[in-house]
């Protein structure tokens, strides 16, 4: 699974998800990468995310929605909220990861496995890719 | 520090000490790639979906990735891709499910957002949807790489013999399958 999340000169938010799927899967099973709200949301005025994990959990959890709903009704950081969400996705058994960018340009890249492929970018150009924990 | 666009290429079992030097060198390369790609939108004053489309398609078309070329296999040895886009200014979004003839799919979730008045479409008619807007349709066989295609084989040994265990259990082994090492390609 792959995902971005940009935003633009204008102060505009957009995130995006492409996935395989899971090997071996059966039955035409889906993940949380098409479904909005689980494993892509975006909304200016909270933030953009793209995540990438257990499809079941991550739309059990409704992950990339309720994390938009932290930060707009409970006034918690990108930071909180992704953790609060992951956790319970933790919890349930499931696990994986996400990205997150809003509006400000605050950026957070966490993740319950051993590692995630990722990397972001400043706005003055500074690249920065990491794989590991 | 301002950030302008994140990318992630999928979570899971990656342990730095299976992971050979030159495998970490071509992530790099590849995740810098689609950060350059997104940033270069953005620089130009484009707009943050064209960024998340070019960043992505970069991520779709190479195959160390599960997305696009190099995506792992059902059971059945196809590839069902998926993927799905939202506008933050306006709410909007669109998604494809379950599509194996597209060759970027986010782009099919793209014109889904832009090009119709609906939100997903899965299947044979997100297919057609595609085709009718113009996208770039390819042979199934083009997503097909040995590495996955080896992925599936050790997943459906790994399944049968799990399918004996069960077999002999008690409780009633559920339909589908999960393959914990595989499931992120």
């Amino acid at each position: 699974t792959v995902g971005c999340v940009a935003l633009d000169n204008a102060g505009n938010l957009a995130a995006g998800t492409s996935t395989g799927g899971m090997t071996n899967k059966k039955y035409g099973r889906v993940g949380d990468s098409p479904i909005i709200g689980a494993g892509t949301y975006c909304d200016n005025r909270t933030a953009g995310i793209s995540c990438t994990g257990w499809g079941e959990f991550f739309i059990r959890n409704v992950v990339a929605k309720t994390i938009c709903d932290l930060i707009a009704y409970k006034g918690y950081s990108i930071e909180q909220a992704s953790k609060e969400v992951l956790d319970n996705v933790g919890a349930m058994g499931g696990d994986g990861g996400l990205i997150i960018l809003d509006k400000n340009g605050n950026m957070a890249m966490p993740f319950n496995t051993e590692g995630m492929y990722r990397g972001a970018v400043t706005a003055d150009g500074k690249i920065e890719v990491q794989i590991y924990k | 520090k301002k950030y302008v666009l994140v990318v992630h290429g999928g979570a899971g079992t990656i342990l730095k000490k299976n992971m050979t030097a030159e495998k970490e060198k071509a992530y790099t390369e590849a995740l810098t790639q689609a950060l350059q790609a997104g940033y270069n939108v953005i620089k130009n004053g484009g707009a943050s979906l064209d960024a998340v489309e070019a960043a992505i398609h970069v991520l779709e078309d190479n195959p160390l990735f599960n997305a696009g070329k190099g995506a792992v296999f059902t059971h059945d040895g196809r590839n069902e891709l998926d993927a799905s886009i939202m506008d933050g200014k306006t709410l909007k979004a669109g998604a494809v499910a379950g599509v194996t003839t597209i060759r970027n799919p986010i782009t099919a979730a793209r014109a889904v957002m832009d090009r119709s008045e609906h939100v997903m479409m899965v299947g044979k008619g997100a297919e057609i949807f595609a085709k009718e807007a113009g996208l770039t349709i390819v042979d199934p066989k083009y997503f097909w790489t040995k590495e996955r295609w080896k992925g599936l084989q050790e997943a459906i040994k790994e399944d049968s013999v799990k399918a004996v265990l069960d077999h002999n259990s008690k409780t009633t082994s559920k339909l589908g399958t999960i393959n914990r090492d595989y499931k992120f390609g």
